[in-house]
């Protein structure tokens, strides 16, 4: 498996999802094959990618809680080198569930390491918007963190918890996970988003991605498609944006 | 205590906080004594409100965990009438902290029942993005649910899972427990929000507000400045909108 991003906020509605489906799409039309984890129990990854929940679906909980191998659950999707561990609504017990288990905030690390599959270029992590168990596992299984930023107030206020909940993990649980960058989302053109933006370059300099993402109505019109926005309209200002951001994310990766 | 609202949707970022903020404040300058509890680790009503979150602030979770009187943390706001239990971030901790507490689901119904303070007319609570034991204990107490529905395809897609969860709640948990309604937020003028409309209005007739909300870059200021968009821009469609609400909510109570 190659490198694995958590994209992360416990801040709800910040574009985690929408980043995470359009950030592996454009990294697949570049030539690399990509898997998507979903780890949130509303599963909007896996119905954005147009995957049907069915009943007995296995995917990322039959990881969690029925030790079954991560390459046995992986489905294709309807984008060429794109793959998906898709989510299910069980999911939402598996925090109750993993309670009582020994080194329960391992159990995705350890899925990891046992991985036997076809090779990824990059694994993306989809998670809920909470700093849970289901998080702590993706963070504790990952070598990067990718922050998705609404450039808004209430998405600043939440970031120094973030932080501090990132600095934990990176010292008792997974000493690899570096703080990879912050990707502002929902850019609008008003003194509110230049304010935040000019707030997090002035705090968080280089990790701060250069490309932004701006509010575009073709980003929430694509999932009900249940395909990437590139699929959807590939001239629209986000399906642009999203490619400029997985070239900029290669970027760092290889300057490392 | 009058009739006790919670405010949820475990969909990330629909309004929930600013639609318990901003509809409180249109009740209390409609003459009612109005009490938000902050149910949400992230705080985001408390700072809204420009509470500041000090270290050893008593709030929602002295009262679920330390057992603490609703009437010993409730603070006064800038707002005449509009009076918070604010939350802090260990708030956060409050869900293990329960599990092995007899009757969990029942802690903030019992603090309720047991209250001695002055009176309200309208208890609003604010729930963090996600069906855990604290959005449970907010329901468990409540008299009505009132729905955030962002005017998009992910938002519409959690709603069976929240219905069906509330359902469970009222046979087990909360026969007192009523659907009051759905608010539909952030509306934008295009083709994803007309379409989400109809189709909520199709399936959930009545039960859906005639008023919406709709996107307006004044509620997403106001909070910077701690205040609620009534005392940010009166005359802003935001402002207007929630007035709205707050008259067609005391209507539908009244017609019961
Ligand atoms: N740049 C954008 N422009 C317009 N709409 C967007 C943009 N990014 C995301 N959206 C829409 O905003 C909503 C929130 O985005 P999304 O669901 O991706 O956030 P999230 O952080 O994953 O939410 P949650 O916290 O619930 O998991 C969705 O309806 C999505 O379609
Ligand atoms: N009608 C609106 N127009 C413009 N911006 C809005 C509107 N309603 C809310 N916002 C902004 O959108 C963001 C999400 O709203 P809010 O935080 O109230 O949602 P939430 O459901 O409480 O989120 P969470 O799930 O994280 O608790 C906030 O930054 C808020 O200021
Ligand atoms: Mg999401
Ligand atoms: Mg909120």
């Amino acid at each position: 498996l190659g490198p694995v991003f958590t994209i992360a906020n416990q801040k709800g509605g910040v574009g985690k999802t929408t980043t995470c489906i359009n950030l592996a799409a454009s990294l697949a039309a570049l030539n690399k094959r990509v898997l998507i984890i979903d780890f949130d129990p509303q599963g909007n990854a896996t119905s954005g990618l147009g995957v049907e929940k069915v009943k007995n679906q296995r995917g990322s909980y039959h990881v969690l809680i029925n030790k079954v191998a991560l390459a046995d659950v992986v489905v294709e999707t309807e984008c060429e080198d794109l793959y998906l561990i898709p989510a299910s609504m069980d999911l939402a017990g598996a925090e109750v569930e993993l309670v009582g288990v020994d080194k329960r905030e391992y159990v995705l690390n350890q899925a990891m390491a046992a991985y036997t599959g076809e090779p990824f270029d990059y694994v993306l992590i989809d998670c809920p918007p909470a700093l849970n168990l289901l998080t702590i596992n993706a963070l504790t299984a990952s070598d990067h963190l990718l922050i998705t930023l609404q450039a808004e107030f209430y998405a600043l206020e939440g970031l120094t918890q973030l932080i501090d909940t990132v600095r934990r993990i990176k010292t008792s649980l997974n000493p690899m996970l570096k703080m990879h960058g912050i990707l502002l989302t929902m850019v609008g053109h008003n003194n509110l988003a230049r304010q935040v933006e000019k707030e997090v370059r002035d705090y968080f300099g280089q990790q701060v991605y250069t490309n932004m993402i701006p509010r575009n109505i073709r980003l929430s019109e694509a999932p009900s498609f249940g395909v990437p926005v590139m699929y959807h309209d590939i001239h629209s200002s986000g399906a642009q944006a999203y490619l400029k951001v997985a070239q900029e994310l290669m970027h760092r990766i290889d300057v490392g």
